[in-house]
């Protein structure tokens, strides 16, 4: 399948927030998002990475208004759980390629990650799928991330949702 | 917007890598996945959450019949990085609920993490957008857990990509 890169995607809405050393047991995950569920809070980017030693991290974005509502629920499940703390960070933004196919295509991951590179822009958390390619970076660095994605994947200016 | 579930679909064909403690700072991402692509390895799913003390992990998938090539690169560029170490495991398996409009129904993720955890099952790896929640799991799991969940979210047995 040839890879298709429709375009570049950003979104400065949501804070990110994350519950440290978790226990890597099952049931942890359902114990933080079915309150969040109850609370009406809306997740966008769920991420957890493996466990070292029994436990992981497990991050996850909000809209911005939901921020307080969600750390107020994450704080009470991670005493609950024994997780070792909780932080959020409300200067993020979501980068993303836009494309199909691009797994085939896995120099366009790498293709993203030098251009961030090489403008000096730190990538917080990579979430990827064939269809989109996300990191979250600073959010006072996202309108010159977008610029030199745009100019280095070669495509038109116009923003995708 | 409402959600609507399309269907679950599973992946026993990846194999995963984790390197284990990269230096959080910009160009690390781009010097693992761009000998990657120069090697042919193909690339689903990559998953970095943030860091601690400067440093974090990132774990990707790849093909089963790649992932002798993928680790040898992993661990040349681990050792230029000075990461902590490189871990490899076949055995895994990927399930996804397939669906659109699923963070404004934040009880989906949930109810996919419940439905695992009632079944015992652990959740090894998330990574989720509004229309894919995936989770990586032990591939000796991967039945229990499709059935598990066609019953739970009430959906026909039609498998989807
Ligand atoms: C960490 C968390 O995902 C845990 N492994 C669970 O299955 O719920
Ligand atoms: C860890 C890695 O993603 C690093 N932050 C980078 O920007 O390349």
């Amino acid at each position: 399948e040839q890879a298709v890169v429709r375009g570049i995607a950003h979104d400065i809405s949501e804070a990110k927030l994350t519950v440290y050393r978790v226990p890597d047991t099952p049931g942890v995950a359902a114990s933080l998002f079915e309150p969040l569920a109850d609370a009406g809070v809306t997740i966008d980017m769920i991420v957890q990475n493996v466990s070292q030693e029994g436990s992981t991290d497990i991050s996850f974005t909000v809209p911005l208004a939901m921020l307080d509502v969600a750390e107020e629920v994450t704080k009470t499940v991670a005493e609950d759980v024994n997780a070792g703390g909780v932080s959020t960070d409300r200067e993020i933004a979501k980068v993303s390629i836009v494309g199909i196919g691009m797994k085939t295509e896995s120099g366009i991951a790498s293709r993203m990650f030098r251009i961030l590179a090489d403008h000096d822009i730190n990538i917080q958390m990579i979430s990827t799928s064939p269809i989109r390619i996300s990191c979250v970076i600073a959010e006072d660095r996202v309108s010159e991330a977008v610029s030199a994605l745009h100019a280095g994947l070669e495509l038109d200016g116009e923003a995708l949702q």
